[in-house]
C-alpha cells in the first residue's frame, strides 16, 4: 500500500495533560503535512516550569534542526519564554517538537505541560524570494500558485520548457476568441529575440467585428526607399477575409483600426538582424450593425433605437383595425432579428386594413352600405326589412359597424341582432267603393 | 260568398283556398308557417284527414291561376275540443296547419293579425268575410272560382241565438250555438258566407289593421232571411293558438 498522505491538521499534548507532567521526560513529535504546505502551530495552553533559558523544563520547536523556538513558563511568568498567542509557522512541511523535563518539579505549583494544534497552510511559492544560488526565479515568466503547489506559465509567443519553469519563444497559432483582449509582440516592450515568426488569430463569434487599437509605442523596422518606407525585413501583416493583406511597419502607431470582420490574422515577422521593439494592441469587438428598418404605414415598429445591432429584435404591431400581412398572407405577430450578416432576417411586413367580410344576410331584409369600403374596418352597414311586408323587431333599423375584432357590431345599445317580423293585416290594396 | 263582390287582387292577401279530399274550404295565413282554418274542414267522418290530402293555395284571387302552385301542410292541429260526430256540434271549430317551409310575404300573400287579447265583439260592427265558396246567382247556387268578399255586421248573440232556436223548432238537426261562436249577417238575408268558405276569415279592421275575428263555421242555409252565418270566436282561442305554435 502506498504511504497515506500526511494529515492536514492535528493536535499535540504533553504527557498526562491536563494533569501535571512527570519528571525526567524526553519526548519528541515529528509533525508533517503534505508537500507544498507549511505547518502552522498554535498553542492553546503552555504551562512549563519557568526557568532562565528554559534550562530545566522546555518545549523545543525545530524545523530540520533549525531552532524555531524554545518555550517554558506560562503567560504570566516573569522568566521563561512563552509563545503567547502567536502561531509558529514552519518554513516547510515538517516540524519537530521536543519536550524535556528535569528530575524535579516544583511542589508549590504543579505545571500542566502544553497543548497545541497544527494545520497545513498553503505555501505561496510564487511570492517566495528568488533563491540566492542565482538559479533565477521559480518561473521565468508567469507563476501561478495552487494549493500545495504552483504552476509556471508563459506569455503568448512563448511556451514552457520541459523543466516546467522557463519559457522559450514559440508564437504560432495563438487564437484569441474572447470579446476583448491584449496582444503584444514577444518581449514587448523590451527588445525581442531575432527571427521571430508569430501568428495571432483573433476570431470571435460571427455578428461581432473586431477593432484593433495599437498603442503608441509601435516600432517595427522599416526600410526607406525612393518610393518611401517599405516593410522589407520586419513587418506585422494584418489579414482580413476577402481583403488584401496589409503590412505594417515604422515608428508610427496605426492607432485604431476597424476591421469590420469577426476574424483577423496578424503575422509578425522579423529576420535575424535589425532592431524592432515590437508592438502591442488592445482589441475590442462590436456587434454588427443592421440598417435602419424604416417605418410601417398604419403600424408601429418597436423598439425605436438610434442604431440596431446584431441580435437586436424588432417587433411590428399594426394600428387598431389593421392586420399584419407578409407575402400576401396574414400573420399573427411579427419580429425580426438583426443577423450576423448585418441584415434583418425578415423584411418588415405591411399593415392592411381588416375586413369584416360580408355582413350576414337578413331573412326578409337586406343590408346596405352606409359608409366605408368593401366591409373594411369602420365601415357601416344598415340592416332593413323588406317593407311593407316586414318590419324590424323593435321598430328601428339597426346599423352595424365593422369592429377591430372583425365582427360586425350593432351601434344600437339594445339591439345586437336584427330580426324582421311579418307585418300582418295591412294589405297593400284596400277594397274601396264609392257607390252608396 | 252570398251577395258579395269579387275581391280585387291583393286586397285579401291572407286568403287561402284549401282542397281537402276533393272538397273546398278556406283558411287564412296567420304566420309564415301557419294557416288557420275551421276544424270541420280537416275532419272527415270524425277523423283528421291526412296532411298529404290537403292542398293549400294562396296568393291569387282566381282559382284557375291559383291551382298552378300549392303546398301540403306538414302537420294538422285540430282543437281537442272539437267533437262533431253527427255534424251538429261545431263548438271549438278551429284548427291550425303548419307548413314545411316558411312563406315569404309580399303584396299577394300576407298574414292576418290575430285579435288582441280581450278584444270585444260589438254588435253592428261591420266585418269582412271572404272565400272561394259558392255564390247564388239568380237563385242558383254557383261556384264561380273567384275570390269573393262581403261586408256584414256582427250580430248580437241573443238575436242570433233566437234565430237558431226558431229554426230548431221547425227543423231537425240544427247545431247548437255556443259562447265560442258569434253570428254575422243581415236579418233580411242575401249577404252571407256559404259552402266552400268554411275556414275563411271573418275580419274586423282596427287602427288600419285587419284581424281575424272569426272563422267561417256553419249556418242554416246561406243568405236566408232571418238566419245568420255562425263564426268561431277566435278571441277565445288565443291561448290555444299560441300554445300550438310554440310547441311546434
Amino acid at each position: 500500500l502506498p504511504d497515506p498522505d500526511p494529515p492536514m491538521f492535528g493536535e499535540v499534548r504533553s504527557p498526562r495533560f491536563p494533569q501535571p507532567y512527570p519528571p525526567n521526560l524526553q519526548q519528541q513529535w515529528e509533525l508533517s503535512v503534505p508537500e507544498g504546505f507549511q505547518i502552522r502551530l498554535t498553542f492553546t495552553h503552555l504551562d512549563i516550569e519557568a526557568s532562565a533559558g528554559c534550562h530545566y523544563d522546555s518545549l523545543t520547536v525545530l524545523y530540520q534542526e533549525k531552532l524555531l523556538g524554545k518555550f517554558c513558563g506560562d503567560e504570566n511568568s516573569a522568566d521563561g519564554h512563552h509563545p503567547g498567542n502567536h502561531p509558529i509557522l514552519s518554513p516547510g512541511n515538517t516540524l519537530t517538537l521536543i519536550f524535556q523535563t528535569d528530575n524535579s518539579n516544583p511542589e508549590r505549583h504543579q505545571n500542566l505541560g502544553f497543548s497545541a494544534h497544527y494545520q497545513a497552510t498553503d505555501v505561496d511559492e510564487c511570492s517566495a524570494p528568488e533563491p540566492p544560488d542565482r538559479s533565477g526565479p521559480l518561473c521565468s515568466q508567469i507563476c501561478l500558485n495552487t494549493l500545495g503547489s504552483y504552476l509556471c506559465s508563459c506569455h503568448h509567443g512563448y511556451e514552457l520548457r520541459s523543466d516546467q519553469r522557463t519559457c522559450v519563444l514559440s508564437c504560432g497559432g495563438g487564437i484569441f476568441d474572447e470579446p476583448e483582449g491584449h496582444l503584444f509582440s514577444p518581449g514587448f516592450p523590451d527588445t525581442p529575440p531575432h527571427a521571430v515568426s508569430c501568428q495571432y488569430i483573433i476570431s470571435v463569434e460571427p455578428g461581432f467585428t473586431v477593432s484593433l487599437n495599437f498603442t503608441d509605442n509601435f516600432h517595427i523596422e522599416s526600410v526607406d526607399t525612393e518610393d518611401g518606407s517599405v516593410c522589407l525585413h520586419h513587418w506585422l501583416q494584418v489579414t482580413l477575409p476577402d481583403r488584401e493583406p496589409v503590412k505594417l511597419c515604422g515608428r508610427s502607431s496605426p492607432g485604431l483600426m476597424e476591421t469590420n470582420s469577426s476574424t483577423v490574422r496578424l503575422d509578425y515577422h522579423t529576420d535575424d538582424a535589425g532592431q524592432s521593439r515590437g508592438w502591442s494592441l488592445d482589441y475590442r469587438t462590436h456587434r454588427v450593425q443592421c440598417p435602419f428598418p424604416g417605418g410601417v404605414a398604419k403600424g408601429r415598429v418597436t423598439p425605436i433605437l438610434m442604431e440596431y445591432f446584431y441580435r437586436d429584435y424588432l417587433h411590428v404591431r399594426c394600428d387598431l383595425g389593421y392586420k399584419l400581412m407578409m407575402d400576401g398572407q396574414e400573420i399573427q405577430s411579427f419580429s425580426t432579428m438583426c443577423q450576423s450578416s448585418g441584415r434583418w432576417h425578415l423584411p418588415l411586413p405591411e399593415c392592411h386594413i381588416i375586413d369584416c367580410g360580408e355582413p350576414e344576410p337578413l331573412l326578409n331584409g337586406a343590408v346596405t352600405v352606409l359608409s366605408g369600403l368593401q366591409n373594411q374596418y369602420r365601415s357601416v352597414v344598415q340592416y332593413h326589412c323588406n317593407e311593407p311586408f316586414y318590419s324590424p323587431l323593435g321598430g328601428v333599423n339597426v346599423n352595424f359597424t365593422c369592429d377591430a375584432d372583425r365582427q360586425w357590431r350593432s351601434t344600437h345599445d339594445i339591439v345586437d341582432r336584427m330580426t324582421c317580423l311579418p307585418v300582418c293585416g295591412q294589405p297593400t290594396e284596400l277594397i274601396s267603393g264609392f257607390q252608396r | 260568398i252570398i251577395g258579395g263582390s269579387d275581391a280585387p287582387e291583393k286586397t285579401i292577401p291572407w286568403q287561402v283556398m284549401l282542397s281537402v279530399d276533393g272538397g273546398r274550404g278556406g283558411g287564412m295565413v296567420i304566420a309564415d308557417r301557419w294557416i288557420m282554418t275551421a276544424a270541420h274542414v280537416l275532419v272527415k267522418n270524425g277523423e283528421k284527414v291526412a296532411p298529404e290530402t290537403v292542398r293549400i293555395y294562396m296568393g291569387q284571387t282566381d282559382v284557375q291561376t291559383l291551382t298552378d302552385t300549392f303546398v301540403f301542410p306538414s302537420s294538422l292541429h285540430i282543437h281537442p275540443g272539437y267533437k262533431n260526430p253527427n255534424l251538429l256540434t261545431y263548438n271549438n271549430d278551429i284548427a291550425l296547419m303548419k307548413l314545411h317551409q316558411p312563406i315569404t310575404f309580399n303584396s299577394s300573400v300576407m298574414p292576418l293579425c290575430l285579435p288582441a287579447e280581450g278584444a270585444t265583439y260589438h254588435t253592428g260592427i261591420m266585418g269582412l268575410v271572404s272565400g272561394f265558396g259558392i255564390t247564388i246567382d239568380q237563385g242558383r247556387r254557383m261556384l264561380r272560382n273567384k275570390l269573393k268578399y262581403v261586408q256584414i255586421p256582427l250580430v248580437d248573440q241573443e238575436t242570433c241565438s233566437n234565430s237558431v232556436s226558431m229554426f230548431k223548432r221547425i227543423r231537425t238537426h240544427v247545431p247548437d250555438l255556443t259562447e265560442n261562436m258569434f253570428c254575422a249577417g243581415v236579418p233580411e238575408g242575401s249577404k252571407d258566407s256559404c259552402q266552400g268558405d268554411s275556414g275563411s276569415a271573418f275580419t274586423l279592421r282596427e287602427q288600419g289593421r285587419f284581424y281575424a275575428s272569426g272563422i267561417v263555421s256553419w249556418g242554416i242555409d246561406c243568405g236566408k232571411q232571418g238566419t245568420y252565418g255562425v263564426y268561431t270566436r277566435v278571441t277565445n282561442y288565443l291561448p290555444w293558438i299560441s300554445k300550438i305554435m310554440q310547441e311546434n
